[in-house]
């Protein structure tokens, strides 16, 4: 929160877009603004009408250097944009660096998510320390179409509106801490070395040779990527890591998206009653691939390119655990089964489970 | 004569770290260079403020990690303090 607490007096506010940047179409920035304007009344009493020839409670305007109000600009990168707290006059404005290349997608700076942020300063919120926090200082790209409001601002700005008029009170990412003992994963794949974990539009990244675990966006590294990856495992042999959503696959060589996908998982062989793969792994040593999809797996031939015959089985006939899988990696020898915040390590030449940990066993907690 | 390769990325380094705290960490200018110990020992202060509103090691010192944190682009307004 702001220092002394300030908010707007009424819920029904004003704003007027006073300039427009030459780098996107009008349109575009309309719309940006709209959707940034919406993502604070989705969750809280607030309305925001738009003006065009008077004050408006929030003006938002496209500034270069030093702009008359005590904290010019630095040129492209660096300060983005900034917006002052509720108030009269200035309180509330919205000023972004003209120098900047502006965009409604990935390249560049997206103005959607950094007037999103800005509006958050307009209505009262200070910084977040929550790195995945809209209200976090530092600008990381999500797609604007993926954007979901993070708990950690639906929280901070509803303690000073209150909560939205709608019958079901929305709800947000929360951002996965490493030692949280419920944490859960969506998939994991070794990655020359590392291993990452896969969970909502973040992925924790572990270095055996560091004892922290470093916690980033998945646009970060893979702005083409999805969030919500449902399946992943690294092929060693082809130097690749594919990566499963819903009926679709990516490939990632070395540290980038290989052109030409997503592609198609019936490319695999998997029959189109398949829509989707919970967690898969891969031995370099047999050059099989496993897929598990609820409670029943494919077995692939890495160098024929192709399923073998006889599958699908019964997990439980072969892996000795019941039930779904949720991720699971092949390391030095062993396969990491997890389903929720359990862990099973299985000795593929005994063919049965000879250990059983938490999910979080990895991060030196 | 011309500076010496490390000593101007010291320089450079120090006035990144100034400028960031100055601007989102209300690290007041020094201009009088009497004061430059008691300001080091500010500076440090700030330093550590920073880090630990990342969550980054609290060391007072500027390591990569916080010098990485520094040179992501952000937003203007600052992470203490008001903005009036």
């Amino acid at each position: 929160f702001t220092a002394g607490n300030p908010k707007w007096k009424r819920n029904n506010l004003t704003y007027r877009i006073l300039n427009y940047t030459p780098k996107m179409r009008q349109a575009d920035i309309d719309e940006a603004i709209q959707k940034a304007l919406s993502v604070w009344s989705n969750v809280t009493p607030l309305t925001f009408q738009k003006v065009e020839n008077k004050e408006a409670d929030i003006m938002i305007s496209f500034a270069y250097r030093d702009h008359r109000d005590n904290s010019p600009f630095d040129g492209p990168n660096g300060q983005l944009a900034h917006a002052f707290q509720p108030g009269e006059g200035i309180g509330g404005d919205v000023h972004i660096d003209e120098e900047e290349d502006w965009t409604k997608d990935g390249i560049g700076y997206n103005l959607f998510i950094v007037v999103a942020h800005e509006l958050g300063h307009s209505l009262g919120l200070s910084h977040s320390s929550d790195p995945g926090a809209l209200m976090y200082p530092a600008y990381s790209y999500t797609d604007p179409k993926e954007f979901l409001l993070p708990q950690d601002d639906i929280d901070g700005i509803q303690a000073i509106y209150g909560q939205s008029n709608t019958d079901v009170q929305p709800t947000g990412p929360i951002t996965p801490q490493a030692c949280n003992p419920n944490l859960t994963f969506d998939a994991i794949t070794t990655l020359r070395g590392e291993i990452i974990f896969f969970k909502g539009r973040y992925m924790l990244r572990k270095h055996p040779a560091r004892v922290e675990t470093e916690l980033n966006f998945i646009s970060l590294f893979w702005p083409k990527l999805p969030s919500g990856i449902q399946a992943a495992y690294e092929n060693v042999e082809r130097d690749e890591v594919l990566l499963f959503k819903e009926n679709k696959y990516w490939v990632l060589r070395g540290y980038d998206i290989a052109p030409g996908y997503p592609k198609s998982i019936y490319h695999l062989g998997f029959p189109k009653t398949v829509k989707r793969v919970n967690a898969a792994y891969s031995d370099e040593t047999t050059g099989k691939t496993y897929f598990f999809i609820a409670d029943r797996y494919w077995r692939y031939d890495e160098n024929k390119r192709s399923m073998d015959h006889g599958y699908p089985r019964k997990i439980v006939s072969d892996f000795g655990k019941t039930g779904r899988v949720d991720a699971a990696f092949l390391k030095d020898g062993y396969v990491y089964f997890f389903h929720g915040t359990t862990q099973f390590q299985f000795d593929p030449h005994a063919k049965r489970i000879i250990g059983l940990m938490k999910s979080i066993s990895w991060f030196n907690c | 004569f011309p500076v010496a390769p490390e000593a101007e990325d010291e320089g450079k380094t120090l006035e990144l770290v100034e400028s960031y705290l100055e601007n989102f960490y209300n690290l007041q200018q020094d201009h009088q260079p009497h004061v430059r110990k008691k300001g080091e020992n500010h500076l440090a202060l700030k330093l550590k403020e920073m880090q630990e509103f990342f969550g980054l090691q609290v060391t007072g010192k500027p390591d990569l990690d916080t010098l990485e944190m520094m040179k992501k682009p952000r937003c203007g307004v600052p992470d203490i303090g008001q903005y009036v």
